[in-house]
Order: C-alpha cells, then sequence, then structure tokens
C-alpha cells in the first residue's frame, strides 16, 4: 500500500492540481459524466508513467515529490498550442 | 518531438535576445545563449545568426510573471522557463522567469543548461523521460556536453547529422532495467532502501514500491563523481561509503558528510590497489568485504584496520561463480548481503552464496535486483 498523503493534504492537491493542469493538459470543472477525481486520478498516472514512477493514480510521497521539483514550462503530453 | 514533427525548414535560425537578467553581466548572457545554440549546432547541420534588431525565429526575454503570452511564470522556483516550437509569430521564441536566479556556475539555474534544454524545444523536440538527457523536463545540474544519445537522436530524426562536427562525446542514454544483459557498478542498502548503481544513474528500489525509480547520480549529489565502482552501507554508524577510484565519499542519510572524499588507503590498502570493484558489509560478524580486481580483502570496521590474511582470491574464497561457457568468474562488479547469503554480481548475473554451505548455491540474473 502507499504512504498516505504527508503535512497539508489541501496544499497537495492544489499543487497537484496546478502541476497536472498545467503539463498534463487536465481541465478544469466537470467533463460530461466524467468525475473530477477520476480525471485527475488517470493525469496522476499519465505523469507517473512519464517520470517511471510507480503508476498508481494516487498522490504518494514520491509523486508529490517530483511535482515539487524546478522544471521547464513546456507541457510533458503532445499538442503545445 | 512535437506533433506533426514541427521543424524549421530553414538550417539558417535566427535568435535575438531582447533584454538581459540583471543576474548577470551582459557578456555572461550573450556566451551562455551562444554555447546553448552551439550545442545543438554541433550535432545538425543547423547554424544560427544573431539579429540586433527586427523579427528574428527565436526570440529571447527574460520576464515575469505575465509577460505577454499568456503563459505565465510562477515567481521563484518552479517553473524556471519556456519556448515555443517552430513557427511563425510566437514560434521558437525562448521566455526565462526573472524571478530566478540565473547563473553561469552550479548555484541556482545555470542559464546555459536551461537555455540549451529550451532551444531544444525551439528547434522542435518535446521532454524526454531519460532522466539523463538535457530534454528531460526537470532542472539537473551537470558538467560538460549536455546533450545525451537520447537528445541527439531526437534532435537529427528532425535534421539530420552535422557531417562537419569534431567528434562530440555524448552522454550515453538511461540503462533499461529489463535489458538481461544488464550489468551494475555498484549496490548499497540505505536506510531500507536499495541503491543500484549504474553508468551515471542509480535506481532507487523502495520496499513499499514495486517500480524502482531511476534518477541521475548527479542530480541527487552533485559532489559525487558521475560514476560509482562500489557502495556499502554500514547501518551500526548509518554511513553509506561510496567509492569512485581512489577516493571514498560517506553519506548520513542522503547528505555528504563533511571531510570527504578521502583516499580508499586509508581503510589500509596498498598504493597499488587503485579502485574497489565492489564492497559489502556483512552485518553478522561486523565485516566489511572490499573486491578488488580478483581479491577480497576483510576489513574491520570496530578496529578500523584489514584483518590479517588479506588479501584472498575471489575463486577460493566463493567457489562455485561460474560463466555460462564454464570459466570461473574471478571478478566481481557488486555485492550485497542478507541473512546469510552473499549476492555477488559479475556481468548480468547474481551469484547467491551461501555462507552456511560455503559455496554458491543458485544463479540468477542481475536484473532481479530491479524486479524484473
Amino acid at each position: 500500500f502507499t504512504k498516505p498523503v504527508p503535512g497539508d493534504e489541501t496544499q497537495s492537491w492544489l499543487l497537484a492540481e496546478r502541476y497536472l493542469r498545467r503539463y498534463y493538459r487536465m481541465q478544469p470543472g466537470l467533463l460530461g459524466t466524467s468525475k473530477s477525481s477520476d480525471v485527475m486520478t488517470e493525469k496522476i498516472r499519465a505523469m507517473q508513467s512519464f517520470f517511471k514512477l510507480e503508476v498508481t493514480g494516487n498522490l504518494d510521497d514520491n509523486t508529490l515529490q517530483v511535482m515539487k521539483k524546478s522544471r521547464c514550462g513546456v507541457p510533458d503530453v503532445a499538442e503545445y498550442n | 518531438l512535437f506533433p506533426r514533427k514541427l521543424k524549421w525548414q530553414n538550417t539558417l535560425v535566427t535568435f535575438r535576445i531582447t533584454n538581459y537578467t540583471p543576474d548577470l553581466k551582459k557578456e555572461d548572457v550573450d556566451k551562455a545563449i551562444h554555447n546553448a545554440l552551439m550545442t545543438w549546432s554541433a550535432v545538425t547541420p543547423l547554424k544560427f545568426k544573431r539579429l540586433h534588431e527586427g523579427i528574428a525565429d527565436i526570440m529571447i526575454s527574460f520576464g515575469r510573471l505575465e509577460h505577454g503570452d499568456h503563459n505565465p511564470f510562477d515567481g521563484p522556483e518552479g517553473l524556471l522557463a519556456h519556448a515555443y516550437p517552430p513557427g511563425e509569430g510566437l514560434g521558437g521564441d525562448t521566455h526565462f522567469d526573472e524571478d530566478e536566479t540565473w547563473t553561469k556556475d552550479s548555484h541556482a539555474y545555470n542559464l546555459f543548461l536551461v537555455a540549451a534544454h529550451e532551444f531544444g524545444h525551439a528547434l522542435g523536440m518535446g521532454h524526454s523521460n531519460d532522466p539523463g538527457s538535457l530534454m528531460y523536463p526537470v532542472y539537473s545540474y551537470s558538467h560538460g556536453f549536455p546533450l545525451s544519445e537520447d537528445d541527439i537522436k531526437g534532435i537529427q530524426e528532425l535534421y539530420g547529422p552535422n557531417p562537419d562536427h569534431e567528434k562530440v562525446k555524448p552522454k550515453p542514454e538511461a540503462p533499461d532495467k529489463c535489458d538481461p544483459e544488464l550489468s551494475i557498478d555498484a549496490v548499497t542498502e540505505l536506510r531500507g532502501e536499495k541503491l543500484i548503481f549504474k553508468d551515471r544513474y542509480f535506481w532507487r528500489v523502495h520496499p513499499q514500491f514495486t517500480e524502482p525509480e531511476l534518477t541521475l547520480i548527479q542530480s541527487t549529489w552533485p559532489q559525487l563523481p558521475k560514476k560509482v565502482n562500489a557502495a556499502y552501507e554500514n547501518p551500526e554508524k548509518d554511513i553509506v561509503i561510496i567509492f569512485s577510484g581512489i577516493r571514498m565519499w560517506a553519506l548520513n542519510g542522503y547528505t555528504l558528510v563533511p571531510g570527504y572524499p578521502k583516499y580508499i588507503h586509508r581503510l589500509g590498502f596498498p598504493k597499488s590497489v587503485r579502485k574497489i570493484d565492489a564492497a559489502v558489509h556483512i552485518y553478522d560478524t561486523g565485516k566489511t568485504l572490499f573486491f578488488t580486481d580478483e581479491d577480497y580483502w576483510s576489513y574491520n570496521e570496530q578496529t578500523g584496520t584489514m584483518d590479517p590474511g588479506y588479501p584472498k582470491s575471489i575463486m577460493d574464497g566463493f567457489p562455485g561463480m561460474q560463466e555460462r561457457d564454464g570459466d570461473e568468474v574471478d571478478e566481481v562488479d557488486a555485492a550485497t548481503y542478507k541473512n546469510g547469503y552473499l549476492y555477488l554480481y559479475h556481468e548480468n548475473l547474481q551469484y547467491e552464496y551461501s555462507y552456511n554451505k560455503r559455496k554458491v548455491v543458485r544463479i540468477t540474473r542481475t536484473n532481479d535486483l530491479l524486479n524484473c
């Protein structure tokens, strides 16, 4: 099982949301019949797959660590408009 | 690459530096930008021409927060810079976050390295997921020629090779953990995690995760050399010793212990020993085994001295280590110990030596370590 998200959980989720919107094209708000949490899980999985992390869809410690690192602003997924 | 493999149709690409950061002298910015562009022209037919006015293909600027392209920066840290793929207007333009501290060394953010990365985008490259590539999205500092083979493959896919270039030495691609021929340089425990070193990289294997995490050695420890020969953990002292050539470093957790590196000869090796091939601490006995060429040594951690009667021959000490063709294995790449078993690694094979039976009892592949 994965370790629970440490520290302020809300802040971590907000950081992850911002990160996934910017670099993984996660759309804000609801998308038809998809729950926003499902969308976020999918995007976390995409990010974990890109960075060769354990693909769980969960916002674990390792995933958050990568999200906090300084990086380039170009998205990691296709179609950069 | 970007969708539709966007690229400049002309191999002569113009650039213009529209403003400067106060963090560096103008000439240092010019030099960083120039060298970053030369990095790509070294491996392609691309040539770059500087314009001092008007519209260039690659317009370079420093800005902060919302800086005119509706892709705002975010203040210090986080997002460092961005660039647009080849095209008209904004295409090719490269922006650096002025809220960062730009440097020409390893402190804060090295402008040359970030610029070289961004120009990769400006020329048509996307991100790489090889942590050793320049086009990996996360910043890390490195010395030497910044492109890896992965970067060169990418850019030459768009523009072809440079027929005139002098020999460049690209960094090798990241190792594949499931390569059946995988050999490793060193392995050690670190507070319950296993670190496996190969070339410029290491894998972290955490007991709670099945997927090992691959990282560049120098992005975690910039002071360590690019390649590691051997490593071991002394859990009683809570340190990991890393060996490269005739030097050794000590880690306390992930922090380098001050006062290192030191020479390996302090451990009692003769000056003729120029590198350690493998090292492993046997916690049951308090001894550490070192492997050099065809020999192994036993070091008493408590007294800080080599045990008498060493070195001894690896072949004599660990019978049963044979290659596929039946030849005896007389050298070791890496070693670990657990519960009465010594695991010795040679090329792509792992030899499980039983202290009880005093022989090798099992042979598996090295990448078993990586859950492959």
